[in-house]
């Protein structure tokens, strides 16, 4: 059996060879990372989630997702580089040690698994899932408007045709369902990411609307932090600010939804555009956009631990 | 597999809320099958637009007719593809 260590992460892969590496992270890594199913998407198939975790039970957690529009193919390949990082870090990296030593990190690396599987086989350019529409011949539910945060609102569209619809119902979507399931199960998430590309960006609540959240102040000054610690790597600069203002009214997103239910620390970043390259950013940049992620992430996540509520 | 043959990616800076308006337009007309991977923010904004092949000569004439300011990100959506799926069958020989 292969070892984790030579899996190629400047690599695109598909679902089967990262549901394989993930095996080979748990097995070594015992007594850090094992892996859970939270659920099943509609096709069928496992939703997995790695946990990093030294011990304890109920610890407060926090909570990352990638990959949850399926052609955002950087985001999966930045969950992978960042699970192996934080497996590799504990007991090296204090921040990471001291992390790990008090909470638990629960990473779904494909939170969209048939999407996924679609633009490998069919579509490169899927986004949604792909459950069926009653009364429509369009498949699938944009799984970022299908949250119950302004369910329906601006910036979600009702028409099943559309890369934005945002589904029958509010967590319509097995994929959707499986997190807020576990999230309200576990009972003790105090932070949420959520990992996008592209537009260079940490946004943070709200985005049903252009209301300030009661912790605005809070999250604009981590989400500031985070951003100069990525550019401090190569250079890229994010924007940040809460959705509404930073990009436009979106309803019904994962953030939204885990602030609303008392996840302080919800943030969602859209990862590296170079401009040149969109959903298909080359394969040679998944290094270094998951190397300048991981500074921002690590802020945040120190941030909670630091911080706790 | 589905091909993108001949599809662009523009990327298009709308200089007012007139013209972020107008661009959402271009996202009702079903007909032109455009796919909007980032979607007009508003002025000072970039939007990027995936066109199809048969749909590039009315978007371009859409945005020339309306002044927009815009640039070719993309030049061939299928070649960036084939190169990727290259990479990765490179990637697994390795």
């Amino acid at each position: 059996k292969r070892s984790s260590r030579a899996f190629d992460f400047g690599s695109y892969h598909t679902l089967d060879e990262i549901y394989s590496w993930m095996d080979t992270l748990v097995e070594d890594h015992p007594g850090l990372v094992s892996k859970i199913q939270i659920g099943q998407s509609y096709e069928g198939r496992d939703l997995l989630v790695l946990k990093f975790s030294t011990g304890g039970s109920a610890r407060p957690a926090i909570w990352v997702d990638t990959g949850i529009h399926s052609r955002e193919w950087i985001s999966q390949a930045t969950g992978v580089w960042t699970a192996n990082k934080i497996a590799e870090e504990y007991g090296r990296d204090p921040s990471v040690t001291a992390l790990l030593d008090n909470m638990d990190v629960f990473l779904e690396i494909i939170a969209n698994p048939d999407g996924f599987v679609f633009t490998h086989s069919s579509d490169r350019l899927w986004r949604k899932t792909r459950s069926p529409n009653t009364g429509s011949h369009c498949l699938g539910v944009d799984p970022n408007r299908n949250w119950d945060a302004g369910f329906g609102g601006a910036g979600s569209s009702g028409d099943p045709c559309s890369d934005i619809y945002h589904g029958p119902f509010p967590h319509s979507e097995r994929e959707v369902k499986a997190i807020v399931d576990f999230i309200r199960g576990h009972g003790n998430v105090k932070s949420v990411i959520s990992i996008h590309s592209y537009s260079q960006m940490l946004l943070f609540p709200y985005g049903y609307t252009s209301v300030p959240s009661p912790d605005y102040q809070e999250m604009n000054e981590l989400a500031k932090k985070a951003v100069s610690d990525l550019a401090a790597v190569y250079g890229t600069k994010y924007t940040f600010g809460s959705i509404a203002d930073t990009i436009y009214t979106a309803a019904g997103t994962t953030v939204d939804w885990a602030y609303d239910q008392g996840v302080k620390y919800s943030f969602t970043l859209e990862l590296r555009d170079t401009g040149r390259h969109g959903f298909l950013l080359p394969s040679s940049q998944i290094l270094p956009t998951a190397t300048e992620t991981w500074p921002a992430l690590l802020d945040i996540m120190v941030h909670v631990l630091e911080h706790p509520y | 597999q589905r091909q993108f043959q001949g599809d662009q990616v523009l990327r298009i800076m709308a200089r007012d809320e007139e013209q972020a308006a107008l661009l959402k337009m271009l996202e009702e007309q079903e007909e032109l099958q455009v796919d909007f991977w980032r979607h007009p923010f508003g002025p000072g904004h970039p939007a990027d637009l995936r066109v199809p092949f048969p749909s590039l000569g009315a978007v371009k004439g859409f945005l020339e007719s309306h002044s927009f300011p815009y640039t070719v990100m993309i030049e061939d959506v299928q070649e960036l593809l084939d190169e990727e799926k290259e990479a990765m069958a490179r990637s697994r020989r390795v």
